[in-house]
C-alpha cells in the first residue's frame, strides 16, 4: 500500500472543524510525528484553543498568505514541511480552498489538489484537506472526492468511488478567457529585455512599490527564458489589470508536458 | 522557471496543448 495517505474531511461548523483536526493533530503526536497546520488564519484560532498547550508542539501556518497562489503551496508549504524532517512520517493538515476563493483562483487550487497525488506517491506524509461543506459550492464538494482517495465526515470513513486527479488536471487545462483589453509585444532573443520593461511599467501605474515590481520583472523575465528555451525561441507577452489583479501572460509555441512543473522545490 | 513564478505571484494559471501554451502570473494590485 502507498505509504502516502491524502483524505478530505468535509466539516459543518467551526466544532467539528476544531474536533477532528485536533483528533488528526493529536494523533500524530502520539506517534511522534512532525505535524504542521495550514488553514485560513479564522481556523487558526480554533485549533489553538482546542488543542491547548499541544499547540506548542506544531507549526501553524496561514494559508491565506502562505497559499495565497495555490502553485506555491505544494513546494513552498508542504514540501517545505515534509523535506525538513527527512526519514520521518510528517503529518500535515492542509486547507488551500474556502467559500471567498474566486472563480479564478478556484481551478488552480482543484489543479492543486489533485497534483497533490504525483507529488507525494510513495512519501512517509498525511495530509488531511478539510472542505467547508456548508459554504463551499457543492460541485467544490463533488470535484474533493475526485482528487482524494478517502473521504471522511461526521458519519465516518469511506473510500473515494470517484478518485481521478489526472481528469480533475486535465478538465481545468482549458483556454484562459481573453481580457478585454491588453498591451502586449512579440518577443525574442533580441528584444527579451522589452518584455520585462512592458509588465514593470504597468505595474508602476498601477501603484505596486520597488520590490513587488522587480518581483514581476523577474517573473516576466523566466516566463519569457522559457519561451526562449522551450516554447520555439519566441513568444508573446501581455499585460492588463482585471479584478485588482495585474496580470501578465507569456504564450509561446512550447506544451508543458510534466504536470508537477513548476511545483518540485 | 515556473517555480520561481509559483513562488513570487499571488496566482498562476496555464493552458497548455502541443505546440501551443499560455502562463498567466497574477499580482494582487497594493
Amino acid at each position: 500500500a502507498d505509504p502516502f495517505v491524502h483524505p478530505a474531511l468535509f466539516y459543518r461548523g467551526d466544532r467539528e472543524f476544531a474536533v477532528a483536526t485536533a483528533a488528526f493533530v493529536r494523533e500524530g503526536l502520539a506517534a511522534g510525528e512532525p505535524v504542521a497546520v495550514a488553514v485560513p488564519h479564522w481556523h487558526l484560532g480554533l485549533i489553538e484553543s482546542e488543542l491547548g498547550a499541544d499547540a506548542g508542539r506544531i507549526s501553524l501556518i496561514d494559508m491565506t498568505r502562505a497559499g495565497r497562489n495555490p502553485g506555491r503551496i505544494i513546494p513552498g508549504v508542504l514540501r517545505a514541511f515534509a523535506d525538513s524532517h527527512p526519514g520521518r512520517r510528517v503529518r500535515i493538515v492542509g486547507e488551500p480552498i474556502w467559500p471567498a476563493r474566486t472563480a479564478d483562483e478556484y481551478p488552480a487550487c482543484a489543479q492543486h489538489e489533485a497534483l497533490i497525488n504525483y507529488s507525494f506517491a510513495g512519501a512517509e506524509v498525511t495530509i488531511l484537506c478539510p472542505y467547508d461543506a456548508e459554504g463551499l459550492a457543492p460541485e467544490v464538494l463533488v470535484e474533493a472526492a475526485r482528487t482524494h482517495p478517502v473521504l471522511l465526515d461526521a458519519s465516518g470513513e469511506q473510500v473515494s468511488a470517484a478518485f481521478a486527479p489526472d481528469k480533475v488536471i486535465i478538465e481545468h487545462n482549458v483556454p484562459l478567457d481573453e481580457p478585454a483589453e491588453c498591451r502586449s509585444l512579440r518577443f525574442d532573443r533580441a528584444n527579451l529585455p522589452a518584455a520585462r520593461t512592458l509588465a514593470a511599467g504597468l505595474a508602476a501605474e498601477l501603484g505596486f512599490g520597488p520590490d513587488r515590481i522587480d518581483d514581476i520583472r523577474l517573473a516576466v523575465a523566466e516566463l519569457s527564458a522559457n519561451s526562449l528555451d522551450h516554447g520555439g525561441g519566441s513568444g508573446l507577452v501581455r499585460v492588463w489589470a482585471e479584478h485588482g489583479r495585474l496580470v501578465c501572460e507569456v504564450s509561446d509555441a512550447g506544451h508543458i508536458a510534466d504536470p508537477l512543473a513548476g511545483r518540485r522545490p | 522557471g515556473l517555480l520561481i513564478v509559483n513562488l513570487l505571484s499571488d496566482l498562476v494559471r496555464v493552458h497548455t496543448r502541443e505546440g501551443a501554451t499560455a502562463v498567466r502570473a497574477y499580482f494582487d494590485v497594493p
